[in-house]
């Protein structure tokens, strides 16, 4: 990351292979280390310092996006999290749950996987943890009823934030997507608007299936910010580039550990740098 | 798809006269190109490639009517011989209660393939205990009691203790209540936390295992090499069980897994629900991973 040697064959396979098994994904790949091999011969660099600068100020770029920060305006606001199963959805809420409630925000967290075993008991705890509020429904009973039982509630106890916890789904499962739009028709409904958030999250030692994931989320629910988790692992999380490519929203944030304050806003300069370490 | 891109690099070079090592090592690269996309990791990738490149120029491909077609067919056939070559059955100790840990990053599906096991060695005539190994993620033990008793089968837990003594108390457990196996549930840890890492290797250590399974995300990326090699080296993985495996990832996780333990891939994780467990199809996840 800091060297400066002449530029060759050598160093451009080397860079590639950097971006490769930062799972950066092969046409990302590519299309970064093409173009920076068409401005090298442009302005006619002759040291590696010189592109990977380069790199580090086009990527830094591409990953600034406006709203990085959650957009709480309304009141209250509901953020709907969503995400494959597993990628740590339950617990970032937690996560952001804690940090609301230390800025003295009224929370609520819904219950709204009813389907896995002990998921709302998971949920219920980070409530405790937390200070915040939560509603379950019965065992089983429908997620969506659920929902709307939970935005009910958040409105007429005058909570500053709903948190819909949903049940982990892999979107190639129709059903299960088809269920998710229900959910977010209903919040529609309610609120008369969109969810004022809704985040995916991403586990970040996964690979270039993040993209699919993404892609049809999006299609059923509108995304607006992702959460990047599990970065304390030796992943690097680099399909979250091609993400951002795909989807045009922030990375708001990344998990960082399973403790209540492993989280934190997403800093694009952090995670260039984590690429050289 | 790895054959149409072969099959177009051998047209196009075809029309050159005699086919040299070059054009072998073009067709290389494309085929590295496809499992790096498949997530296959770059080390593993590379180490398969060259084994294949030995097979090719061996197997004389230039000479072949359609070298795309006949490099393809020996990647495949590699793939399912590397996949699919170790003994995939589970081993059991000749002195009950034989006993079965599973391990793997956090989230990767290990609480639940634990019931999933444990239904299936039940259908097989097996009746396990499963232990609540796993005292850090809320409600990570009434999970487990909640899909023991979807199963009918018994669940050890002693709270938020400790894993070693879990583990250790609930075989013995076991043997008291006649069981023939126990099935260790542990928490989700990175391969570079020290202090869990040497957990799981006192529990190793307390219970002698005749299984260590490695539970495994199919859309691993990368990482997958580095997180198996780690488990691996601290505990000896004997199994992997890959999981998710009915979403739409292309699962070269598997390969990269196989490359760093040379443990075979005893079970795949096909859904959510506790009968979603199936043995595993080497030729299945070849196809899958060349797209
Ligand atoms: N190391 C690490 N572990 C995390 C992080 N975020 C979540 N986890 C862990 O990942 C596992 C899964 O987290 P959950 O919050 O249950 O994930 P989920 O998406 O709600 O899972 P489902 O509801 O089953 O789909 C737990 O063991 C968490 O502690 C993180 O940033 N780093
Ligand atoms: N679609 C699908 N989901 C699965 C499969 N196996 C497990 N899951 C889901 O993946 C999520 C995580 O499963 P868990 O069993 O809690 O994972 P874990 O490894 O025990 O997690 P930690 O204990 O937090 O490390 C849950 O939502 C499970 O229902 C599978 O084969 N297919
Ligand atoms: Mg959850
Ligand atoms: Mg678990």
């Amino acid at each position: 990351g800091r060297e400066k040697r002449p530029i060759t064959a050598e160093f451009w396979e080397e860079l590639e292979d950097l971006l490769i098994v930062a799972d950066f994904g092969v046409p990302t790949t590519q299309k970064i280390v093409s173009g920076l091999k068409t401005v090298a011969k442009q302005e006619a660099w002759s040291t590696t310092d010189q592109a990977v600068a380069r790199f580090r100020k086009d990527v830094e770029r591409f990953l600034t996006l406006p709203g990085a920060e959650l957009n709480l305006t309304s009141s209250p606001a509901v953020v709907l999290v969503v995400g494959v199963n597993g990628a740590g959805k339950t617990t970032t809420i937690g996560k952001m749950a804690q940090s609301l409630r230390e800025r003295g925000k009224r929370v609520l967290l819904v219950a709204a996987d009813t389907f896995r075993a002990a998921a709302s008991e998971q949920l219920a705890i980070w409530a405790q943890r937390t200070g915040s509020e939560i509603v379950r429904g019965a065992e089983g009973a429908d997620p969506a009823s659920v929902v709307f039982d939970g935005v009910r509630a958040g409105v007429s106890r005058g909570a500053d934030v709903i948190f819909i916890d949903t049940a982990g789904r892999l979107h190639n499962k129709a059903n299960l997507m088809a269920e998710l739009k229900k959910m977010y028709r209903i919040i529609e409904r309610e609120m008369g608007a969109p969810p004022a958030e809704t985040l995916l999250v991403v586990d970040g030692t996964s690979g270039q299936n993040a993209i699919s994931q993404a892609k049809l989320f999006n299609e059923t629910a509108a995304l607006t910010g992702i959460v990047i988790t599990k970065l304390d692992s030796t992943a690097k999380g680099g399909v979250l580039v091609a993400l951002v490519d795909e989807l045009e929203v922030p990375i708001k944030f990344v998990g960082l550990g399973e403790s209540a304050d492993a989280l934190r806003p997403f800093v694009p300069a952090e995670f260039i740098d984590a690429l050289f370490e | 798809q790895l054959s149409d891109r072969l099959g177009a690099i051998f047209a196009r070079l075809s029309g050159r006269g005699k086919l040299g090592e070059s054009d072998v090592n073009e067709a290389l690269r494309e085929v590295r190109v496809a499992l790096l996309e498949a997530d296959v990791s770059l080390s593993a990738a590379k180490s398969f490639v060259a084994s294949v490149k030995e097979k090719a120029l061996g197997a004389n491909v230039l000479e072949s009517l359609s070298p795309g077609q006949t490099i393809v067919k020996i990647v495949y056939d590699e793939l399912v011989a590397l996949l699919g070559g170790a003994q995939a059955r589970l081993q059991f100790s000749d002195t009950p209660p034989s006993v079965i840990m599973l391990v793997g990053l956090q989230g990767s599906g290990k609480t639940t393939q634990a019931a999933k096991l444990a239904l299936r060695l039940k259908e097989q005539g097996r009746r396990s205990l499963l232990v609540a190994a796993d005292v850090y993620r809320p409600a990570a033990i009434h999970q487990l009691q909640v899909l023991g008793s979807q199963i009918e089968l018994p669940v050890f837990e002693r709270g938020a203790g400790d894993p070693v003594a879990i583990a250790r108390d609930g075989v013995s457990e076991a043997r008291r209540l006649g069981l023939s196996t126990v099935i260790i549930d542990t928490a989700g840890r990175l391969q570079i936390d020290e202090a869990l890492m040497d957990e799981l290797a006192r529990i190793k250590g307390a219970v002698s295992p005749t299984e260590i399974l490695f539970v495994a995300d199919a859309m691993t990326g990368q990482e997958a090499t580095g997180v198996a090699s780690g488990f691996h080296e601290r505990l000896g993985i004997t199994g992997v069980i890959l999981t998710k495996m009915d979403g739409d990832t292309r699962g070269g996780a598997a390969l990269s897994i196989y490359s760093v333990t040379g443990a075979p891939i005893k079970f795949v994780g096909v859904g959510e629900k506790i009968t979603a467990l199936e043995p595993f199809h080497p030729d299945r996840l070849a196809s899958r991973i060349l797209g």
